[in-house]
């Protein structure tokens, strides 16, 4: 564990409690993918089936809790707070992203093994499960404040994970080509939030596309 | 390394 590393997932932590918090707070979905939130929860599930092996009590709580988070956060937007979901706005085609994530992580893996394959699947979806998100606030071209937070914390937690692995690379010599391509492109994904984040909602306006 | 032993990160 190292410093990047540790705030990376207190940042991904931060941004599960900002998205709950705003649901809760407005008692309405608007404004968040459902099809996003979606992909989540089946990245948490695929890439944890390792949950029963040790690595460390921190480890195995943050596992169940991103699994547990993601499904609770499914079933208040299906369920709870259904009504205020509307799907004309979600409409990025998900199909495509998990057919081409299964293909690469069939292709391009450590080991043909099916847990092994189901990680790799994980961490490619993972890159691209924001997309539906951006779509959806690409067509909106505006966003609650609140939902700019959530965004911006869970590409913080991208981005310091980048920093996490050019320090356990000098300090670890640890390598792992999949993971360093997959989030090197989920990052710059953020690129365009982070850019009006940083002009609209740090200086007090509100978010909108120019 | 095998690195399919150390998916140690989350």
């Amino acid at each position: 564990m190292n410093f990047f590393r540790l705030t990376a997932d207190l940042m991904h932590l931060l941004s599960i409690f900002v998205l709950l918090l705003k649901i809760q707070k407005t008692r309405s979905c608007s404004g968040i993918s459902f099809k996003t939130q979606l992909l989540y929860a089946v990245v948490f599930v695929t890439r944890y089936l390792d949950l029963l092996k040790w690595i460390s009590l921190y480890n195995t709580l943050m596992k169940i809790f991103f699994i547990a988070s993601s499904i609770y956060i499914l079933y208040l937007m299906k369920i709870k707070f259904r009504a205020t979901y509307d799907p004309s706005q979600d409409t990025f085609r998900i199909e495509f992203l998990l057919g081409a994530c299964l293909l690469l992580a069939l292709v391009f893996n450590y080991t043909f093994t099916f847990i092994e394959v189901l990680w790799t699947f994980s961490i490619y979806l993972e890159a691209v499960a924001i997309l539906p998100q951006l779509f959806m606030l690409s067509r909106t071209g505006e966003a609650e404040t609140i939902t700019t937070h959530y965004l911006f914390a869970l590409g913080a937690y991208r981005g310091l994970y980048l920093l996490n692995w050019i320090w356990r690379f000098y300090t670890e010599h640890h390598i792992d080509w999949i993971v360093w391509v997959a989030g090197a492109i989920q990052t710059a994904l953020y690129s365009d939030f982070f850019y009006i984040y940083y002009k609209k909602v740090l200086h007090g306006q509100k978010f909108e596309l120019p | 390394k095998d690195k399919t032993k150390d998916h140690d990160e989350l």
